[in-house]
């Protein structure tokens, strides 16, 4: 038996639309520690991968380890007849080849139950070292979102550098080049309003927009976002999902022929 | 010129 419930059924209709842009299915990992996914686009430039805690659930029980394949077309639909208010379970049984979404409304007046039939699915997973990046960049998310969108319109790649100075996002295309420099926020009164760069050695990576751009779906999840590089790597940006967990994405970067 | 990488070229395949 799987059961999960999270009172704050709005977090899980917007990790959904942190994922279903890259990926149109994926398999939910449930175990005792929680629920995790991660999955590959189409291309295999970017992965997605999600960790939902436990304990950030009201309820959790999971009494054996189960890997639920999903569309998330699909799933994207269910989690849109939820109110934001909603609390939202998640629902299975052993060996079952369907899930159950239960929203009940905040007074319980309200309960609605959609059960979806899983997919089986033979993903690749890759594995994921720890690294030490040699720069991190924290900022804003809708600062993040704004850049990403601003030079999309530029060009289809994005130079991201970072120096100790700060850090320059730029773009360059047919009707010329956009060129966003944040230097590290000398005060701030919010924390999630700053700009914090901790750098090892300078940075410089080239990507493609329309991934970033993808990401930045993850937004509303998040007042901040952390980019992680170091040379010849793929980038990580990460989203807090408040006290539940994170959403992570990898991207490859462009590399010279 | 630049190509576009691929992750499971900087990742191991599990």
């Amino acid at each position: 038996m799987f059961e999960a419930r999270l009172l704050q059924g709005s977090l899980l209709k917007k990790v959904m639309e942190a994922l279903k842009e890259l990926l149109n299915e994926a398999a939910w990992d449930c175990s005792d520690a929680g629920i995790q996914l991660q999955a590959m686009d189409n291309s295999h430039v970017s992965l997605v991968s999600l960790n939902l805690r436990a304990e950030g659930f009201d309820k959790y029980r999971c009494d054996r380890n189960l890997s639920m394949g999903m569309n998330l077309g699909s799933m994207s639909k269910i989690l849109k007849c939820a109110s934001n208010e909603d609390i939202i379970t998640i629902k299975a049984q052993d060996n079952a080849d369907t899930v159950t979404f239960v929203f009940e409304s905040p007074d319980q007046d309200k309960v609605s139950d959609y059960e979806m039939k899983l997919m089986n699915l033979d993903q690749e997973h890759l594995g994921i070292p720890e690294t030490d990046y040699a720069c991190t960049i924290r900022l804003p998310s809708s600062e993040f979102a704004r850049i990403c969108r601003d030079l999309s319109q530029f060009g289809e790649s994005m130079v991201i550098s970072c120096t100790k100075e700060g850090v320059r996002f730029s773009a360059t295309g047919d009707i010329g080049t956009g060129n966003i420099k944040l230097a590290q926020s000398a005060k701030v009164d919010k924390e999630e309003e700053a700009v914090v760069i901790e750098m090892q050695e300078p940075v410089s990576l080239t990507f493609a927009c329309r991934y970033l751009n993808s990401f930045t779906k993850a937004t509303s999840l998040s007042k901040s976002v952390q980019l992680s590089m170091s040379p010849e790597v793929p980038l990580v940006v990460e989203y807090k999902i408040e006290d539940i967990g994170h959403v992570r994405y990898y991207l490859a970067p462009k590399i010279e022929d | 010129g630049q190509t576009q990488g691929r992750l499971d070229t900087f990742f191991k395949v599990l």
